[in-house]
């Protein structure tokens, strides 16, 4: 049964699409079938990758009829891809007029894509919004990536109390798989005492930090993973060794 | 008569909230008085502050009867803030459900402020949302913060395409103001090549870029503005730059 992982920080930049592309990419090049949703109108993962849906999440959230088939784009061996654009802007009004179930859409439009994954990604944009909580009440799992800074630690708690009231309100729990520290500069004081913070709140659920790389930032501008851009540098092997430990944690239970 | 400037980007951690907050002060330095506004359910120009309100633009959006005396905090010398919480995410569902006029909300709201300070500063979060509407219908300028890498200079399409939406449909003009390249590091030839594409496209509307500074990511953690926490960094020397170019420029016409 697949494992369903969103990629969730309301707060902004702090490596959430890079994570999701990354990771996603990472967990396909091992051979499994991978589905990376981008959740978010900035239409980031589509970019990062070179690619354009000419139908997207918003046609498939809004558009009576549209299925999973008519909006997910094959862009790798083992990946595809659902790309968003700016008119699912358009995608969170129309939910905040549904009176009931306004959170369970992206579910019910996924469930006749059943097993065909092995790992769905959710690339979720820097918000506390309707599309973001069915991009939750749709996964099992989520990753937290926080920027090494005192804005993004400030942020944790806003983060984790939405999975909580995504649990009490909507009766659906996920399960916090991790929480990854990005941007860290070790020769930074304000990055080494964030990571130290993260790490006595969250223990053994902390994932090795990401490294500031400015090959991370130039990847999407080829259109590349880090892996096809800079495969030798310092954030292919960060990103290496985070696919290796999220796909070898057990599945929730 | 009042400037209200928008610091707007729907791509995340740019340096919207740093820009505002410290643009914001350095104003409120040279004698005027100047209210700040967060239009962000993170409510980060708050926790940069260190202040709390009691009640927020939340209330004074959706609750009748509030003013906009019920929601001001003053927070430094002729500096005051209108704070936000997560409270204002319930904000967006309310406006979403108004059918007629639900940009304006928040220019009805302060219409009773006329004339009371010389510079209005609104902090946008990183959406494409009503709340962001709300805040360019009232205002009359924006200024645009550009992180120095490939992903924040596609999201600069969709910011213009945001003011020419507002501008047609809305009917409301706001101005570019100006472009403020911002995470900026000389060494890094992608940083470099952002700033000579920002140049290029927006010519004598670019700012001196904001250079990439931990002093600046310190500031809040401490509750101070950049002038407050570290006078002589280069955070405050380009930020005071900054501030002087905005106040020297013409308001719009
Ligand atoms: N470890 C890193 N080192 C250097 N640059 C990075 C790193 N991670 C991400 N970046 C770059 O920093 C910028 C912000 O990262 P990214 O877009 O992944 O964050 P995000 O959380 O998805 O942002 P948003 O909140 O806007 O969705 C991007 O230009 C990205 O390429
Ligand atoms: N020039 C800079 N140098 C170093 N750190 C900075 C700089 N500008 C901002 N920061 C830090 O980077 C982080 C992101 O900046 P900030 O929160 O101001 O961006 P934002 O655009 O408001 O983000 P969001 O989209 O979440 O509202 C913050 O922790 C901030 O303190
Ligand atoms: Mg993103
Ligand atoms: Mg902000």
């Amino acid at each position: 049964r697949s494992r369903r992982v969103a990629i969730l920080n309301q707060k902004g930049g702090t490596g959430k699409t890079t994570t999701a592309v990354n990771l996603a990419a990472g967990i396909a090049d091992r051979g499994y079938d991978v589905l990376l949703i981008d959740v978010d109108a900035q239409g980031n993962v589509g970019t990062s990758l070179g690619i354009r849906g000419e139908r997207t999440l918003y046609h498939l959230l809004v558009e009576e009829g549209t299925t999973p088939d008519d909006v997910i784009v094959p862009v790798r061996g083992h990946l595809d891809v659902i790309t968003a654009d700016a008119t699912l802007a358009l995608a969170e009004v129309f939910l905040a007029r549904i009176d009931t179930g306004r959170d369970r859409i992206l579910r019910d439009r996924m469930a006749s894509l059943r097993g065909k994954y092995q790992y769905i990604v959710l690339d979720c944009g820097p918000s506390l919004s309707l599309l973001n909580q069915n991009a939750l009440s749709f996964a099992d799992e989520v990753l937290i990536p926080v920027s090494c800074d005192y804005l993004a630690l400030v942020g944790v708690k806003q983060v984790l109390k939405t999975l909580k009231d995504i649990d009490q309100h909507l009766g659906h729990t996920v399960k916090l798989s991790g929480v990854v520290p990005t941007f860290f500069d070790a020769r930074t004081r304000l990055a080494r005492e964030a990571v130290d913070t993260l790490s006595g709140h969250f223990k053994e659920r902390l994932y090795e930090p990401i490294r500031r790389s400015t090959r991370l930032a130039e990847a999407p501008s080829h259109r590349q993973t880090i892996f096809e851009y800079a495969p030798d540098s310092s954030g292919a092997d960060d990103y290496r060794r985070l696919v290796a430990r999220y796909v070898s944690n057990a599945a929730p239970v």
